[in-house]
Formats: C-alpha cells, structure tokens, sequence
C-alpha cells in the first residue's frame, strides 16, 4: 500500500458516498445516469469475486464489500425507489456498444484464460468506460447540479491516483500490470474534458455546471 | 499463483 493508491481509494470512496447521499437526501436522480452506475455494480461484482477465494487484508475485503454495497444500493435508489425522478430519455448511450467490445477484448486480451482472470479483466476494461453514459448525458442535457460534478471529480481524481501509485510501485517494486495501467490511462483522458470544465467553471463559484 | 489470485488492489 502507498499514499497514492490510498488516497485514490478515498477519493473513489468519496464519490461514491457523495452520489448516494445526494440521490438518497434530494430524494432524486435527476441527471444522473442509471446506465454509468448499473455498470459500475457490474465492474465491482465482476472484479471482487476473489472476495470469497482469496484474503488479502481486512483493509481490501471491507473497501471491497462497501463498495459492492454502495454500488448496488445506488442502482436501487434509481431504478426503484426514486425511479419516478429518473431521466431515462436522457440516458440514452447505447451500452451494448460499450459491452460487446469489453467483453470481446477480455477474451483476447488477458493474462490468463481463466473464468477469474477473464471476469477481472472484463472489470479493468468495463470501468476506463462506464462512465461515458453519464458524460454524454451531460453533454445532451448540456448542464449538470454542482453535486453531480463534485462526483465525477472525486471519480475521475482516483484513477488519475492509480496512476501515480503504478508508477510509485513500478520505481519501488518492479510492479507493473499492463492491463491495468493502460485501462486506466483511458479511463482518466476520457475525464480530461470535464476536469477542464470543472476547474474553469465549478470551481469559479458558477455553481452547476453549464456546457459551451 | 496466476496473476488473479495477486491482485492486491481494489
């Protein structure tokens, strides 16, 4: 464990909790897409099911279990309880064209042809693009509440975390997964965009967040 | 030990 990959945890746990409580406490999803988070809850279910094959440290397997909860309890607040306040005519980004190349690549692309390592693979390669459902949602809504950015903020900072932990732990250990250095390199470029439009207009007291 | 059962990170 190094700073870099623990504050990336945190900034990810962060986002996490920020989405769910702003849905659970405005008792709306508004302009969130259901889309980006019923992917997510399949990133997790897909990458943690060493939860019951492998102990790595009461650290993992309790970020691990929170996260799948979290996850899947904010999928819950939008498709079933809030579900009234759910734009589905704005989340309309196709996701089979995000999960047939995912889960076509996996196959190709792995370290081992194994159902584990496969389904792990499909999780690095599914999260560098769950997000463009919510991305292009607000692009198509052409704005987004203060909240919802402050999300995707603290999303997009853990993986840009990730990185600097690859390479702190490439300089230290000699460790480098491949996989899922390139994953996240894509997944923290298609943030660019927003993290520029953050920091020029969230952060300059705008409020939300107004597309161009 | 293939790589899968190393993955130490979330």
């Amino acid at each position: 464990m190094n700073i870099f990959r623990l504050l990336g945890d945190m900034c990810h746990l962060v986002a996490i909790i920020i989405l769910f409580l702003k849905i659970w406490r405005s008792k709306s999803c508004a302009g969130i897409s259901g889309k980006s988070q019923v992917l997510f809850a399949l990133v997790f279910t897909t990458r943690y099911l060493d939860l019951f094959t492998s102990f790595i440290s009461v650290y993992n397997t309790v970020m691990k279990v929170v996260f799948l909860v979290l996850a899947y309890a904010t999928v819950y607040l939008i498709y079933l309880r809030f579900r009234s306040t759910y734009n589905s005519e704005s989340d309309s980004f196709r996701v089979e064209f995000l999960l047939v190349p995912v889960a076509g690549l996996s196959f190709l692309e792995n370290y081992a042809f194994a159902p584990l390592e496969i389904l792990w693979t499909f999780s690095i390669y599914l999260e560098s693009v769950a997000i463009l459902p919510q991305l292009f949602m607000i692009t198509k809504t052409g704005e987004a509440e203060s909240i919802t950015t402050h999300y995707l903020f603290f999303l997009g900072l853990y993986r840009a975390l990730y990185l600097a932990n690859w390479v702190w732990r490439y300089h230290t250990e000699g460790f480098f997964d491949q996989i899922a250095v390139v994953s996240g390199v894509v997944q923290t470029i298609f943030y660019c965009d927003f993290f520029y439009l953050y920091f020029t207009k969230v952060l300059r007291g705008s409020g939300k967040m107004t597309l161009p | 030990d293939g790589p899968a059962s190393g993955k130490d990170e979330l």
